[in-house]
């Protein structure tokens, strides 16, 4: 799975995401990815939200649209919101990991497994990219 | 610092000691791609919805990725893809699913949310309305590759270990499989 959350010059975030889903899957099963508010939400007020991970946890978490109410109505960062949500997803014996940006530019990257693929660039160009936890 | 692009590749069991000095080379490499394509339409002041395709394409049509080519494969051999996409400003949606024959499924997701008044659609019927907006179609052999044939093979010894064991076992087993160490392909 792989995702991206973008904010343009005019202030407008984006967010998407990409999978080729679960090996050795049957009967047409679909995970979080291609689910508005589970695996890719986005609304300029709060955050853009891309996830990877356990599919039939993330949805059952509404992951992404719980992380943008948490700030929207509980007025959390988003890393407070982040972290409440994926323990809420390890508890239940589901793992992965999100990227987040916000309308500030604020990020994160937070994930509960070995390892994420990821990485950002700010406003001026500078990458960083990372994968070990 | 102020961010204006982030991406991923994926969660699951990465670790060090299983990954050799050029793989990781090759990960880092096509991430930074992603990232310097989705941050040269920010900084040639594009809209962040065209900065997510331009970096999510560079991810989809790198085989190491688990998306787009180089997709794991379905029990039955084949590549279902899915994609979604959301616009922050007006809160409009795309989403795919179960896709075998759109090259970047992330535009197919771009194109239901921008051009039609839906915001998901599966299968063949989304496959018919990719063509129809004028998408890449490929024959699904383009996704194939080894390591994930490979992946499948493996996954299904795995399962038919696991449905003796279940077959032994008091606890009716679930149908459907989920492969542990592949899930993240």
């Amino acid at each position: 799975t792989v995702g991206c959350v973008a904010l343009d010059n005019a202030g407008n975030l984006a967010a998407g995401t990409s999978t080729g889903g679960m090996t050795n899957k049957k009967y047409g099963r679909v995970g979080d990815s291609p689910i508005i508010g589970a695996g890719t939400y986005c609304d300029n007020r709060t955050a853009g939200i891309s996830c990877t991970g356990w599919g039939e946890f993330f949805i059952r978490n509404v992951v992404a649209k719980t992380i943008c109410d948490l700030i929207a109505y509980k007025g959390y960062s988003i890393e407070q919101a982040s972290k409440e949500v994926l323990d809420n997803v390890g508890a239940m014996g589901g793992d992965g990991g999100l990227i987040i940006l916000d309308k500030n530019g604020n990020m994160a990257m937070p994930f509960n497994t070995e390892g994420m693929y990821r990485g950002a660039v700010t406003a001026d160009g500078k990458i960083e990219v990372q994968i070990y936890k | 610092k102020k961010y204006v692009l982030v991406v991923h590749g994926g969660a699951g069991t990465i670790l060090k000691k299983n990954m050799t000095a050029e793989k990781e080379k090759a990960y880092t490499e096509a991430l930074t791609q992603a990232l310097q394509a989705g941050y040269n339409v920010i900084k040639n002041g594009g809209a962040s919805l065209d900065a997510v395709e331009a970096a999510i394409h560079v991810l989809e049509d790198n085989p190491l990725f688990n998306a787009g080519k180089g997709a794991v494969f379905t029990h039955d051999g084949r590549n279902e893809l899915d994609a979604s996409i959301m616009d922050g400003k007006t809160l409009k949606a795309g989403a795919v699913a179960g896709v075998t024959t759109i090259r970047n499924p992330i535009t197919a997701a771009r194109a239901v949310m921008d051009r039609s008044e839906h915001v998901m659609m599966v299968g063949k019927g989304a496959e018919i309305f990719a063509k129809e907006a004028g998408l890449t179609i490929v024959d699904p052999k383009y996704f194939w590759t080894k390591e994930r044939w490979k992946g499948l093979q493996e996954a299904i010894k795995e399962d038919s270990v696991k449905a003796v064991l279940d077959h032994n076992s008091k606890t009716t087993s679930k149908l459907g499989t989920i492969n542990r160490d592949y899930k993240f392909g």
